[in-house]
């Protein structure tokens, strides 16, 4: 039997929205230690990691391994139906056709069940190599997004620019240019708003606006994000999921012809 | 500019 429960469903909420715009369908791999999903978006452009760990779960429990495959839209529709407040628990059978979606109110007078079929998936999986970056980065997730978002006016890229002194964002087309620099937080009163940057050698990529765009709906995930850079390797986008695991989004770069 | 597929950077296992 497979059971896991979060006390608010809206952790998996958010989840749910963080992956919708790249994915039409993922196998999710319970285990023991977890729950994990890989799976790239429809182009093979970008790769999707999600690891929500069993200690994070406020009930977890997996009597063996099981390779669920979703309908990330359907169940992007049946996480819509929980309120954040509720409790979600998911559960399976050995072997399942199906996944049960259960919401239970904070009062415990509405109990709604949501019993989804799974899919069979050929699943590729990928090895990812542990790399040691040229550049880490981190900001405020909502800085990352806004600067997306308004860079995206300008062109179908956006060219990442690190160094010791700062991040810059730059964006080039028909109409004009635009450019976005921040500087490395000398002292930052809270946290969540510093931009931290870790450099081995300044990094220079360039980077489709619609798939930053895809990334930055995990923004609820977390405050700060993480960009993880080198020169002709995939940018890794990194959310922090709480105290129960993170999402990451591997994007390849964009190469002269 | 172009686009490579995110496969051709990682093994398939």
């Amino acid at each position: 039997m497979f059971e896991a429960r979060l006390a608010q469903s809206a952790i998996l909420k958010k989840v749910l929205e963080a992956v919708k715009d790249l994915l039409t369908e993922a196998t999710f791999e319970c285990s023991d230690s977890g729950i994990q999903v890989q799976a790239m978006d429809n182009a093979h452009v970008s790769l999707v990691s999600l690891n929500l760990r069993s200690d994070g779960f406020d009930k977890y429990r997996c009597d063996r391994n099981l390779s669920m495959g979703m309908n990330i839209g359907t169940m992007t529709k049946i996480l819509r139906c929980a309120s954040s407040e509720d409790t979600v628990t998911l559960r399976a059978w050995d072997n399942p056709d199906n996944i049960i979606f259960i919401f239970e109110s904070q009062n415990k007078e509405k109990l709604s069940e949501y019993e989804m079929k799974l899919i069979n998936m050929d699943q590729e999986h990928l090895g990812i190599p542990e790399t040691v970056y040229s550049c880490v980065v981190k900001m405020p997730s909502q800085e990352f997004a806004r600067i997306c978002k308004d860079l995206s006016q300008f062109g179908e890229a956006i060219t990442i620019a690190c160094s010791k002194e700062g991040i810059k964002f730059t964006a080039a087309g028909d109409y004009g240019n635009a450019n976005i620099k921040l500087a490395q937080t000398a002292e930052a009163d809270k946290e969540e708003e510093a931009v931290i940057i870790d450099m081995q050698e300044p990094v220079k990529l360039t980077f489709a606006c619609r798939y930053l765009n895809s990334f930055v709906k995990a923004t609820p995930l977390c405050a700060q994000v993480k960009l993880s850079m080198s020169g002709d390797v995939p940018l890794v986008c990194e959310y922090q999921i709480g105290d129960i695991g993170h999402i990451r989004y591997y994007l390849a770069p964009k190469i002269d012809d | 500019m172009s686009q490579r597929s995110i496969t051709s950077f990682f093994t398939r296992t």
